[in-house]
């Protein structure tokens, strides 16, 4: 594992920061992230469509809520998805309204997984094959601004995930941050380890749209769903993460 | 924005005008006086509460305004929490079959 990973730096892996609005389809969102950066990683660019996902899902309730296998699932069914440009995120999902036989599809899943809820194992998968879906505890996030999240369980309960987003690296704290933030002396000086994570409320929100969180302690039940989706065929090809 | 800032409980003029950059910031506003007062009143309590978070915090992050400043708990879990995934039992975690999806 290396010590730090940010497939921000790759251009053209991950997509902009998008924007859920009043649509609880965070889970559709950071699905359609993970098949993006994969697909970028082992193909080309694609953006691809949230709307297809919730309109699309079976049990056709999108905005309400629901699981990253869900959008996994439906990306199967479709026989892939169609491009945000073609069928784009309009904040409700339409009951019965599945046009993704209308539009041409861009992307497709050839399965999904579920990783180890061990984090050194997460960091492994993320580094050489791209970033990864984790869900969890979101109720420290509504006061985020920016820097290293770092609670107890009694603050942010790892048992209780409500909220699915998209790990993109990882990475240690420097030295002058550390010391902005508290009275800590560069001999005594141990960098905390972070997950960077994109989350879909918009760019206005924390860290340009992202956040970071504490690795290596199940931080807000981040090791409880680690799920990727799988864009290859069968040889499993590594990548490395800038 | 005279009338509102009698019609709410008595605040910090300080506050009001904190609260009246996140409304600017974010670009908010509200239907009437006694929900201007009822959001002024969650958000003093939320900088509170981000305040207690700072204190409390064990890593680097900073908290404080953010656009969900004007949200309870309640609400903020209400409109963005994904209560399907909350309510999943613990033992029902699923694990996907790779090979069963790679069959025609």
């Amino acid at each position: 594992v290396p010590s730090t990973c940010d497939w921000r730096k790759a251009a053209g892996i991950i997509s902009p920061i998008k924007n859920q609005e009043n649509c609880k389809c965070c889970w559709a969102m950071a699905a359609a992230g993970n098949i993006e950066a994969l697909w970028s990683i082992n193909y080309w660019p694609v953006e691809i469509s949230v709307q297809e996902m919730l309109d699309c899902a079976r049990c056709g309730d999108g905005c309400e809520g629901g699981f990253v296998w869900d959008a996994y699932v439906t990306v199967l069914n479709q026989s892939g998805v169609a491009s945000e440009k073609d069928y784009p995120f309009e904040g409700q999902a339409k009951l019965h309204r599945c046009l993704a036989k209308k539009y041409k599809t861009v992307a497709w899943i050839q399965d999904f997984i579920m990783l180890p809820s061990d984090e050194q194992e997460i960091a492994s998968y993320l580094a050489t094959h791209g970033p990864i879906t984790v869900t969890i505890n979101m109720k420290m996030l509504q006061h985020y601004q920016k820097g290293v999240l770092k609670a107890k369980p009694t603050m942010c309960d790892p048992q209780h995930v409500d909220h699915c987003v998209l790990l993109v690296g990882f990475g240690k704290s420097s030295i002058e941050e550390d010391i902005r933030v508290e009275t800590v002396s560069s001999r005594s000086h141990r960098p905390t380890p972070y997950w960077i994570v994109k989350n879909s409320w918009g760019a206005n929100w924390g860290e340009e749209g992202y956040f970071r969180l504490y690795r290596g302690a199940n931080t807000c039940g981040i090791t409880k769903y680690p799920l990727t989706a799988r864009v290859n065929q069968q040889v499993e090809q590594q990548v490395s993460c800038p | 924005d005279a009338l509102q800032t009698q019609d709410v409980h008595p605040q910090p003029l300080e506050l009001i005008e904190v609260f009246k950059l996140f409304q600017i910031h974010f670009n908010r506003s509200y239907s009437n006086p006694a929900e201007y007062a009822h959001r002024l009143d969650i958000f003093a309590h939320n900088l509170a509460q981000a305040q207690q978070l700072q204190e409390e915090d064990l890593g680097t992050a900073e908290f404080g305004v953010t656009p969900f400043s004007d949200l309870t708990e309640e609400e903020f879990g209400q409109l963005y929490g994904n209560q399907k995934a909350a309510k999943m039992n613990p033992g029902m975690g699923i694990k996907a079959e790779p090979e069963k999806w790679r069959k025609p």
